[in-house]
Formats: structure tokens, sequence, C-alpha cells
């Protein structure tokens, strides 16, 4: 089973 | 003061037809550099990135950095009123609460205002690092999107594989799998019906098909479209728009539990 990912955790807010 | 008049308004036209449904409001930056959004889905899996660079503008006049938030399905509803052919000019003036779209038919004999009221938002700007992807994967884009529809309508996910063979998208549903093996091909006509994959090392991850459909949604602003591929980043799906600038989806992959 998969997740969905999320871009937050990719991508930091500046 | 703002006046940024684009003699292709069909390019405004089909970037709002690309990104409504992905965005319900979006802030718009103008700046010296160009026309700009960030922004991401309300569930925060996708990002799209746009930029129409100051240069494609026949005139582009930006007095000083400034932000205007727009809801993109109104916006949308009031570019549509614009021709395929119309010049739009965007204006906006220092501390209002409305932007105006100016259309031009091409002789002239049609000149059309709407002025849009504006929203505050909460902008959540976010620092997209420059980034080495695995792969990166040309292809006309007529045929990535025919894929992608194809695709769900077997299953939800799809799973993107670069190997030397080729990328290959699979998915599978309750009525069975399906594969497309997509292998380089330069051998064409037009540059743009070319497909090539260049990779560095072979890359699998896994999609919601839901999102990439949407981002097909950009096919009318070019021939090709690039997808990168990294295990350690969302994919970026990149229309470059002529002369212009670009526009970027960004998706975060699922991830195994």
């Amino acid at each position: 089973d998969s997740k969905q990912g999320n871009i937050l955790s990719f991508f930091k807010k500046i | 003061m703002l006046e940024l008049r684009l003699v292709q308004g069909s390019l405004l036209k089909k970037v709002l037809e690309a990104t409504k449904d992905l965005v319900t409001d979006a802030n718009f930056d103008c700046s010296a550099t160009g026309f700009s959004l960030q922004a991401m889905d309300s569930s925060h899996v996708a990002l799209v990135a746009l930029l129409l660079r100051s240069e494609g503008f026949e005139h582009y006049r930006c007095d000083r950095n400034i932000s205007m938030g727009m809801n993109l399905n109104n916006m949308s509803k009031m570019l549509k009123c614009a021709g395929n052919d119309d010049i739009i000019t965007i204006k906006g003036d220092d501390g209002s609460d409305t932007v105006t779209f100016m259309f031009e038919s091409p002789n002239q004999d049609k000149i059309s205002d709407f002025e849009m009221k504006l929203m505050d938002i909460d902008s959540e700007h976010l620092g997209i690092p420059e980034a080495e992807y695995h792969a990166i994967v040309k292809m006309p884009s007529s045929e990535f999107q025919r894929i992608c529809k194809d695709l769900s309508s077997i299953g939800d996910t799809v799973v993107i594989s670069v190997t030397k063979e080729g990328v290959k998208f699979s998915t599978r549903g309750d009525i069975g799998t399906a594969n497309i093996v997509c292998r380089q091909n330069k051998t064409v006509d037009k540059p743009e019906e070319a497909t090539i994959i260049e990779m560095n090392e072979p890359v699998s991850l896994t999609f919601a098909l839901r999102y990439l459909n949407s981002f097909t949604k950009a096919t009318p602003l070019s021939e090709s479209v690039t997808v990168s591929l990294s295990s350690e980043l969302p994919v970026v799906v990149e229309y470059k728009i002529a002369d212009m600038g670009y526009i970027r989806f960004y998706l975060a992959p699922k991830i195994e539990d």
C-alpha cells in the first residue's frame, strides 16, 4: 500500500 | 501602476484553463522579471509555478513589485470573454482592490474592459531548489496527455519508470493492468515530435493519475512536455510557453507505507 506524499515535505516555505 | 500588454492574449486564456481546476485562489506576482504565480492545490500534493517574462509582453510597466490575489475561476470567466486573437492588457493601480483586463480585437474595432475584484490571500511561497534529476523525458505533449487519459480509465495511479529501454507508464485496476513503453525517437520530421530520454540513473516513481491528468490541461500551451524525475523529489511536468516562459507542475509521489 502507498500513501500520498506532500509538497511541503520536499519544499520549504520562504 | 501596472500595465502589461500581451499581444498573444490566448496564452493567458490557456494558462487559466491549465490552472483553474488545480488551484482555487492564487497571488499573481508582478516584478521587473515578469508576471508569475506559485500556488499549491488545497491538499498540498501539487504545486504550479508560472512565469511569463517581461520581455514577452509588448508593453510591460510595473513600477514596484506587486502581488494580486485572484480567484482563478473568476479570472477564467473574465478571460473567456476575450477572443482568441485579442490583445489582453492587465491593468492595476497601487492600493486598488481591483484589476482590469482590457481586450482589444485584432483590428481594434472592439475594445472591452472587465474589472475584477482582488482578494487577500495568505501566500506560502516555497523555495524550489535547483536539482539534478535522475531522468528527464521530453515527449510530444499530446502523447503524454493521451497516455495519462488512457491509463486513468484502468487505474488510479501510474508507475513511471525510466530505464535504458525507455520510459514505461504502468497502471493496474480492478479490470486488469496496462503498460505503455515509449522509446527514444529522434528520427522525426519536427523536433517537437521527438521523444528524448536523458537518464543519469534508472528511476521508478508512483503518482496519482488524477493530478497528472489535470496538468495535461496545459497541453495547448506547448507541443512538447518535459517530465523530470528524481527519487528524492516531486516530479516536474513542464510546458514551455513560447518566447515567454513556462508553466511547471510539481507532484509529490506516492510513498510506500
